[in-house]
């Protein structure tokens, strides 16, 4: 079985002009095991 | 060793009470030989298995992608009633086991699978079935939740296949390299992705800003989905800060569903579509698996906007149970052939506020069959 998770996240202006950096930073790797209630990913305000 | 011990004396006796003649001292060979057979095949297709996942682990590290190569095999299993296999198996997994069977039965699942037993919320023996230690609750504070509020957090325990932003014309995730699906198919043409048509890309800023304006004005659940827009899939481009991740659970994985965030639940979609298999193989050579298969999308709102979960899915593990809405059924035999089906949808009330729940609340499971 699998689980796709689809979310808006914040983006930084920068993004909004055309850079490639964004707010929102997965803290994940493809291939890692991982557990329920642990991150997925963050953002900074 | 117990049970094959036990299983000699049944036959020992069984023979005794025949008087001990030929033919019945012959018979009573079968069911030990047939055992020994189904055990020895168990056995090396799971070394298969293990040697298989070694494999692709290695890849893996060595950056080896694989790449989208459809098969006989593949195409094998179009033919095969897969959605009768997996409700068999649900029934078959389904039976009572005998108390003292059942914590050989787990262990062994548990060995042959890696879970962990020391988590089960109940003793081995207070679970009736394998269908229903499958589905096993945990222990209070197995899975401690992530508090910070500007984290999104795993709704799963599973094996991360896929993740990244939403680029391009059409939304597309990549199932391997050189195959994708696009995330309306997914979700379903009616779903409420934050898309945007090509021309109005120059208004794209000065819409987003307006929008956090007035978002700032309301909570953020109280936005309203009454009107959808409506959009072309295939010109139209998500918008800015949209994201996926596709988790993989391994048949010894914990397999119950939980909050990524504090979010509200709009509408959930039901498609019942094929049960194919999901393993990294499937993903190889079946085209548009997670597209096809089985599926529920909860669909709402967090914090941030747009969010969807979708539960897909498996020959082995074909049903999935909503605790916000139990009765939900799926998995069910098909009356129509043809696997195209609109989704069957509901809207949760009340209407555009929906179900609340908490990071870290439970929301769903996927049941064996």
């Amino acid at each position: 079985s699998t689980v796709v998770l689809v979310f808006q996240a914040p983006i930084s202006k920068s993004v909004e002009l055309g850079n490639s950096s964004s707010e929102f930073e997965f803290s994940i790797k493809r291939g890692d095991r991982i557990r329920v209630g642990e991150a997925l990913g963050r953002w900074h305000d | 060793t117990s049970f094959f011990k036990k299983l000699q004396t049944t036959t020992r006796a069984r023979t005794s009470f025949n008087g001990g003649t030929g033919p019945s001292r012959g018979d009573s060979f079968l069911v030990p030989g047939a055992t020994a057979a189904t055990l020895l095949m168990l056995g090396v297709l799971h070394a298969r298995r293990l040697y298989d996942d070694k494999k692709v682990e290695e890849a893996r590290e060595k950056g080896i992608e694989f790449e989208f190569q459809p098969d006989v095999k593949a195409s094998f299993l179009r033919l095969l009633p897969l959605r009768s296999i997996s409700r068999c198996w649900g029934f078959l997994t389904g039976v009572e086991l005998p108390v003292w069977l059942r914590p050989y039965a787990y262990r062994a699942w548990a060995r042959a699978f890696h879970s962990n037993l020391e988590e089960a919320a109940l003793p081995l023996d207070e679970y009736a079935s394998l269908r229903h230690f499958f589905v096993r609750s945990l222990k209070e504070g197995s899975r401690p939740i992530d508090s910070d509020p500007r984290c999104l957090v795993s709704p799963v325990d599973g094996t991360i296949l896929r993740f990244g932003e939403l680029k391009g014309a059409g939304a597309m995730i990549e199932q391997v390299k050189g195959f994708s699906y696009s995330v309306s198919s997914l979700l379903g043409a009616s779903s409420c992705l934050p898309m945007i048509a090509q021309g109005d890309m120059q208004e794209e800023v000065s819409e987003q800003e307006s929008t956090v304006k007035e978002k700032s004005k309301k909570s953020w659940w109280s936005i309203s989905l009454a009107s959808p827009k409506v959009w072309d899939p295939v010109s139209a481009r998500p918008m800015k800060g949209l994201f996926y991740c596709v988790i993989y659970l391994k048949p010894g994985d914990y397999h119950r569903i939980h909050s990524p965030a504090d979010w509200s639940i709009l509408v959930r979609r039901h498609f019942s579509g094929r049960l194919f298999p999901v393993n990294e193989r499937a993903a190889r050579t079946i085209k548009n698996l997670y597209v096809e298969n089985e599926r529920v999308v909860l669909e709402g709102l967090w914090q941030e906007g747009f969010m969807a979960m979708a539960a897909v899915g498996a020959t082995n593990i074909g049903s999935i149970e909503l605790s916000i809405e139990p009765e939900l059924q799926t998995n069910r035999p098909r009356k129509k052939l043809l696997p195209s089906e609109p989704p069957e949808e509901r809207l949760y009330e009340p209407e555009g506020v929906g179900m609340m729940l908490k990071k870290g609340d439970e929301v769903a499971a996927f049941n064996m069959g």
